[in-house]
């Protein structure tokens, strides 16, 4: 899987 | 996803009960300050990107409403029912959350940047932010049971997130081990509160029947 921020959640 | 979506709305009800509980009551009294301090920065500085990026109409308001409402009911609480307000119990030593918050977004980041760092610093901060709300509950010994309702909608929120990023996990290979990590933390911290308020409301509203 893609190690990211989930910056589109609160 | 539905997660996120039931998520969000438990967030917003929870802030909904608190300004209605402050309002109706003309009271701020058992309600921590700290608490609600530290949530203006968990939200100031988790959404500084508003500035930067754009993600939906959706995302931005929800946004601008969690900033806003945040400084209002600090603004509340010290300002417009200063009178009533009691702070001599609100004694959690916060600079611990703020300064084990910092560290851990230090330690843990995407990437070494302002924001990136300062995002990683909120997730953290947020997770903990509850504990001298939680403290207060204790020292007081009775709570209203509004104050309870708060405190339960804004754990659940975060414990709605959890599945969110298992189900983002499956069906967009998304992985945020921070916001992951951070959660579980949040949820745990909050675990031992959602266990007496389980047993009460199960007190209270379903054996108790006369």
């Amino acid at each position: 899987a893609e190690a990211s921020p989930n910056h589109d959640e609160l | 996803n539905l997660f996120r979506i039931a998520g969000d709305i438990s967030h917003l009800v929870s802030i909904l009960i608190l300004l209605q509980t402050i309002e109706k009551g003309k009271t701020t009294s058992g309600i921590s300050l700290k608490t609600q301090i530290l949530y203006v920065v968990v939200f100031v500085t988790r959404y500084l990107d508003l500035l930067t990026t754009y993600v939906s109409l959706y995302n931005s308001l929800m946004k601008i409403f969690f900033i806003a409402s945040s400084v209002y009911v600090v603004w509340l609480m010290t300002s417009k029912y200063n009178k009533k307000f009691k702070e001599d119990q609100d004694v959690f030593p916060v600079k611990y959350l703020v300064g084990g918050s910092f560290v851990m977004s230090l330690l843990f980041h995407y990437k070494f940047t302002f924001s990136e760092i300062l995002w990683s610093f909120s997730l953290w901060l947020e997770a903990v932010c509850i504990l001298p709300q939680l403290f207060l509950l204790q020292k007081t010994g009775e709570a209203k049971a509004i104050t309870t309702h708060y405190i339960f909608a804004l754990g659940l929120y975060r414990a709605l997130y959890i599945p969110n990023w298992f189900y983002r996990y499956y069906s967009e290979n998304r992985l945020d081990l921070l916001s992951v990590s951070a959660g579980l933390l949040q949820t745990t911290i909050y675990s031992d509160f959602f266990y007496v308020y389980y047993q009460k409301v199960l007190k209270n509203w379903g054996f108790n029947l006369p």
